[in-house]
């Protein structure tokens, strides 16, 4: 349990929640 | 042996019985995703933040979130009647949530929502505040050290800036701000060591 994070399923919500924000850019 | 939930990011603090162990932790990720959306909307929003690469972006999401969560959520905390208020709206007074099984976390949680409060922040303080506890260039697994330090340190200017403005004849509260910072990691730990287990069980 190095990263709690990411096993707690954070990683995947922040990962997204930014991605929207990065493509949006790329726009 | 009843299981409860005894943060506030739960709908309420029981627990459906007949809920297999995957099913309440898949409820509890469905009630906190939405808040954790937030602090990533919040995080978008704090000038320069967008510039970091992409992998410190997550690296102080991943690493602040529940800190910033902490400070957000620091009103769902009331010190006078000692009662917390869950995502549902109901209140629980802190002798029902120990019975539950809360203990130093939530206790600890009060303490530092008390403080906070006590200092009388106005939103844009606290959101600058709230800033300062993101952009932390100490979180482990940053690959660009000194752009996070660069822009921790702008927004520590700006706090402090802002502080001494405000509040012209109280200087001590910029100080116990940052003061807080220490507080939120030992928190952080703890919370992550709770909610891991919690997990595994």
């Amino acid at each position: 349990f190095s990263d709690p994070a990411s096993n707690l399923g954070l990683e995947d919500i922040i990962r997204k929640a930014l991605m929207g924000n990065l493509e949006e850019r790329q726009d | 042996n009843r299981l409860y939930l005894v943060c506030p990011m739960n709908i309420s603090p029981h627990v459906n019985l007949h809920k297999t162990g995957h099913e309440v932790w898949e409820e509890f990720s469905h009630c906190f995703t939405p808040a954790v959306r937030e602090v990533v909307e919040f995080a978008k929003k704090i000038p320069g933040f967008r510039d970091l690469s992409q992998h410190d972006q997550v690296s102080l999401l991943k690493a602040g979130t529940f800190e910033v969560l902490v400070v957000r959520f620091a009103s769902l905390f009331n010190v006078k009647d000692r009662t917390v208020t869950f995502l549902g709206g109901n209140k629980y007074s802190v002798e029902t949530l120990k019975a539950m099984g809360s203990g130093y976390l939530l206790n600890s949680m009060f303490d530092f929502s008390e403080k906070l409060m006590n200092l009388g922040l106005s939103e844009e303080e606290m959101s600058l505040f709230t800033a300062v506890v993101l952009v932390s260039a100490d979180r482990s697994g940053l690959e660009n050290v000194n752009s996070v330090e660069a822009l921790q340190e702008t927004l520590i200017r700006a706090l402090r800036s802002l502080i001494t403005r405000n509040h012209p004849n109280e200087s001590a509260i910029f100080t116990k701000l940052l003061l807080k910072l220490p507080d939120l990691r030992s928190l952080n730990n703890v919370h992550s060591e709770q909610l891991l287990a919690f997990k595994v069980h």
